[in-house]
């Protein structure tokens, strides 16, 4: 319950959040995808958190259904991994989600 | 030395084969390439063998110069990762090295 708060918290209180991993290629391409389109998103890696890690992980699948990362939040709200992220912007959804969010 | 002599056995031994991570898209992403271009690749999953996992991937840095995964050969030739071979196969190369590696 302290843990789904703080996340509830953090993508709550911060336009673009990214739970990731410092390894990891698919979070690496959103977190740079984001980048260029000139938002700095606030970014967890989950392999520098010692063992909340793989609690936080378990308590964004309870909170989202996702288990995997990258695990990406803007305004508040689920967008899904890399996959989602990059599919939204080729969609042209994926800015309009972020001067929104920004705005706010 | 006799992990690095096993490595060479490997890639010696088989037309193409892929150093892995059982949870990574990258890995996912290369090993479904060579899938859908009707190749068995040999995967050699670095997560799932205990101690040997980063011992194997030590070997393979200093074999190839390449840390990460997915780490692939074909015909005994070190490739690079996904993104190589992603390109490689754009080119129209890989094909061509696979066809050469199957039938030797
Ligand atoms: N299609 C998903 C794939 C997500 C995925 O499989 N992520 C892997 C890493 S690339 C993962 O979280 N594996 C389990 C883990 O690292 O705990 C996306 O685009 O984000
Ligand atoms: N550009 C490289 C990226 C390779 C890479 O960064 N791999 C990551 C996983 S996606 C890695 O090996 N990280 C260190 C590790 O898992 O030990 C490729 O296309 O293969
Ligand atoms: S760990 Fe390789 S792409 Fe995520």
């Amino acid at each position: 319950a302290r843990l789904r708060e703080s996340v509830m918290n953090t993508v709550g209180g911060n336009p673009v959040v990214v739970y990731s991993k410092t390894w990891c290629s698919y979070s690496l391409l959103v977190k740079s995808l984001f980048e260029r389109l000139g938002v700095e998103p606030l970014v967890i890696e989950l392999d520098q958190l010692g063992a909340q890690g793989p609690q936080l992980q378990r308590t964004l699948k309870r909170l989202t259904g996702q288990h995997t990362v990258p695990n990406v939040f803007v305004g508040g709200k689920h967008i899904g991994g890399c996959t989602d992220t990059v599919k939204l912007h080729r969609k042209g959804e994926l800015e309009p989600l972020l001067s929104e969010a920004v705005a706010n």
